[in-house]
Order: C-alpha cells, then structure tokens, then sequence
C-alpha cells in the first residue's frame, strides 16, 4: 500500500469521523442529507460482501468494517435518535434516490468483469459511490448557508477521493499489469463531481469567510 | 480481456 492510498483512506475515515462528531456535539444534522448516508450504506454493503468470503489483510477488513458500522450509526442517528432525528431537513432533502439506483444498477449489469452476483453488485457500488453524494450536494444548493462542519466533511471526501487518484496513478508506474478501468473512470467521475464545491470551498477560506453557494 | 482484478481497495 502506498502513502497516497492510506492518506486517502484515513482522509475518509476522517471525513466520516467528522460527520459524527459534529452530529453527537451539535445534537443537530441540519443540513446533511439522509439520501446520501443512506446511498453509502448501499454502497459498503454491496461492495464488502467479500468480507464473508476473501481476506486481503487485517488493515482491510477492519477498514470495512468501521466503514460499515459508522455508516449505519449515522443513518441511526438521523432516523432515531429523538432530538438528533428533528434536525433533519426532511423537506428539502428530496432527492429521487431510485434515479441514481437504477441506472447504476442497469450499468452494473452491462458494464462488468463477470456475470455473477457479486460481482454486479461489487461493480454497481463502484458506480454508486460515484454519484451518492449529488443529494448532499443538492440539499447543500438549497439551504445555501454551509455550516463549517458539513463544508469540512465534504471537503474531506472530496479529497479522499483526489488522493484515490494520485494513487492509482502510482501504481501505474510501479505495478506491472495493474489497471482496472471500471474504478478508474467512476473514480475519476466522482472527483469531478467535487469540483464545483471546491472551488467555492477554497474562496470562502482564501477570503476568511464561511462559505455560500450561489443561488 | 477484462479480468476482475484484486479487490484490494475500500
């Protein structure tokens, strides 16, 4: 494993630790999208289904494991825990999930290495990762002010995934053979889909202030 | 051809 690939993974580990602590401190989820923590759960649960039948090393199963587990605490947190759960923008976080479900899914059926359950739905989570932060994005557009916690966590994923990039670029180079074209294009996609909040991120810090959305 | 590579990554 090389360092661009662990700062990734300890960069979204991190974003995650975030997301949680400023849930349990503020007792508010105010402006973070259900939709979204809902889509990631999806994502970990198609995508680490290998858990129950290959090991890689113990850093990655534990890795997923954490994934997992802290995924499902803050969709717990957001549907059922009583003063956190009144927070919720339920009324402007409205995005169809099913348009992203779908399509990913019907992709993951065309566009993959192997006919057979688990790989599909290991393909449909790459393609799903992609895109499962668009309602956050979304709900972000709509309720314009981002408080600093959210504006950090987003920025944290998106990082996670520049530095997934980086990564794959190093190991190019230096793995004889390694490529995989599926996690490189939705990978690539999914940082592009930061890019916007990016560079209204880094304005908002370079002027010292908290940052907006345009309208 | 496409061959499922290695699932080292999270």
């Amino acid at each position: 494993m090389n360092i661009f690939r662990l700062a990734g993974d300890m960069t979204h580990l991190l974003s995650i630790i975030v997301l949680l602590l400023k849930i349990q401190a503020t007792k508010s989820c105010a402006g973070v999208s259900l939709k979204t923590q809902e889509l990631y759960a999806v994502v970990f649960v198609t995508r680490y289904l290998d858990l129950f039948y290959s090991f890689i090393s113990l850093y990655n199963t534990v890795m997923k494991i954490i994934f997992l587990l802290t995924a499902f605490t803050i969709i717990w947190y957001m549907r059922k825990h009583k003063v956190v759960c009144q927070t919720y923008d339920k009324e402007q976080d409205t995005f169809r999930v099913l348009f992203l479900i779908v399509p990913c899914f019907v992709l993951a059926l065309l566009v993959n290495h192997e006919m057979s359950v688990t790989e599909v739905l290991w393909t449909f989570s790459i393609y799903l990762e992609a895109v499962a932060i668009l309602p956050q994005l979304v709900l972000l557009q709509r309720t314009k002010n981002v408080d600093n916690l959210t504006g950090n966590y987003i920025f944290m994923l998106g990082s996670y995934r520049a530095l997934y990039l980086v990564n794959w670029v190093y190991r190019y180079f230096t793995e004889l053979g390694y490529r995989q074209w599926i996690v490189w294009v939705s990978g690539t996609v999914q940082t592009c889909v930061y890019l916007d909040f990016f560079y209204y991120y880094v304005q908002a810090w370079r002027n010292n202030e908290r940052m907006k959305l345009p309208g | 051809g496409a061959q499922p590579c290695e699932k080292d990554e999270l």
